[in-house]
């Protein structure tokens, strides 16, 4: 139950980093002709900020030493990457050019976990 | 390149906020993830395999038994993989599955004895993956007979060497695998090839093919002719043309390319 007069928490626009979820289907993309098992693939993807090193709400406290942490990071050093940190394979069942059925394993296609490096 | 297919620049377009109205991105970022999968698989091209192109059952259990990606709770019927293979499947990350050329035959039907001859088309294996074992997997029908008990058929896997000089002449050829079968059971039968296959995947001029020979019991109540039907190894020899598809030969190998984990344990090499 919202209480009243309270103004809803506004969501924080920028999310960190993380997993999202994106599924492709190949019938969508016409690819159900030759790739015969999965339906469809599971890909994720990572995306979001990444504030390492130092988060901003760690600006709001007048320590000196905060202070002078906060204040010494070099902005022109490149920002941290919202980067897969965990992978797990899959395998498909598909017909290559020549009509023969393949059951193939590959690597590092799903992502099972993102962080920032 | 594998992590991830999705292009980096159009991730998130096709994530929650649903699909770009422009038309041109989104061919653009359908073409880029196509190619990326195309050169992932080692395809120069999307294939577009025709209506009459048969996708074996064996290959989809195989798919099914072992994939992460299938809900484990349906029941399949399992096809049964021979002994011979499980150990070299479980290290294999590719399994291809080849049908003869039906062109290149040469079924011969004596007294008693039926010979086959299959020629399989392995040029499609990249030279970088290593064929660690194959199996000839053949499907025997059941054949009824008034005595009620099945007679016993010798199935014998022979290597061409060198093919018969003349129609008159018998072809050069090693024995790799033979069974005892009783022609009361309807199932597949397994024969390790392995070493056949392997040495043809790295050098294709030695492949001549493989000869299956069936010795038919004599004392049988079953005729002839309904023995030669009992061993499905042409087409010729079943009057149902529909059922080949599914039942005719089928030649499996388990390669490994040197990229990434086994097949069979995908769930357990997540990490």
């Amino acid at each position: 139950q919202a209480r009243r007069g309270q103004k809803p928490r506004r969501k924080n626009p920028r999310t960190n980093c993380r997993r999202h979820a994106l599924y492709v289907d190949f019938s969508d993309v016409g690819w159900n002709e030759w790739i015969v098992a999965p339906p469809g693939y599971h890909a994720f993807y990572c995306h979001g900020e990444c504030p390492f090193p130092l988060s901003d709400h760690l600006n709001s406290t007048n320590h000196a030493i905060v202070q002078t942490l906060v204040n010494s990071v070099n902005s022109n050093i490149p920002r941290a990457c919202c980067v897969p940190t965990e992978l797990s394979p899959i395998s498909l069942l598909y017909l290559d050019e020549h009509e023969k059925v393949i059951l193939k394993n590959y690597q590092d296609m799903v992502v099972e976990g993102c962080g920032c490096r | 390149g594998a992590v991830g297919l999705i292009p980096d620049i159009d991730r998130r377009k096709y994530s929650d906020s649903g699909r770009q109205t422009a038309e041109r991105s989104d061919m653009n970022f359908l073409n880029a993830f196509e190619q990326r999968l195309l050169s992932m698989f080692g395809l120069k091209r999307r294939p577009t395999p025709s209506a009459s192109a048969v996708v074996p059952q064996y290959m989809l259990d195989l798919y099914h038994m072992h994939s992460e990606n299938d809900d484990l709770n349906i029941r399949r019927p399992r096809s049964t993989m021979g002994k011979h293979v499980e150990r070299a499947a479980s290290r294999a990350n590719t399994i291809r599955g080849f049908h003869h050329e039906e062109a290149f035959e040469a079924l011969s039907s004596l007294k008693g004895k039926t010979t086959q001859q299959f020629f399989f088309n392995l040029t499609s294996v990249p030279v970088e993956e290593l064929i660690t074992a194959a199996e000839l997997r053949i499907f025997r029908d059941q054949v009824l007979s008034e005595a009620g008990t099945g007679g016993f058929h010798r199935i014998n896997i022979y290597e061409v060497f060198r093919p018969a000089p003349a129609t008159s002449k018998e072809p050069l050829t090693r024995l790799l695998d033979t069974r005892l079968v009783q022609d009361s059971h309807t199932r597949w039968e397994s024969f390790d090839v392995g070493s056949a296959v392997g040495r043809w995947a790295r050098e294709s001029h030695h492949n001549h093919g493989i000869l299956v020979e069936v010795l038919h019991p004599k004392e049988s109540g079953a005729s002839e002719e309904a023995q030669r039907k009992h061993v499905r190894v042409s087409r010729s020899l079943h009057s149902d043309e529909d059922s080949w598809a599914q039942a005719r030969p089928l030649l499996v190998t388990y390669s490994h390319d040197g990229q990434g984990s086994a097949v069979l344990h995908a769930n357990r090499e997540k990490r």
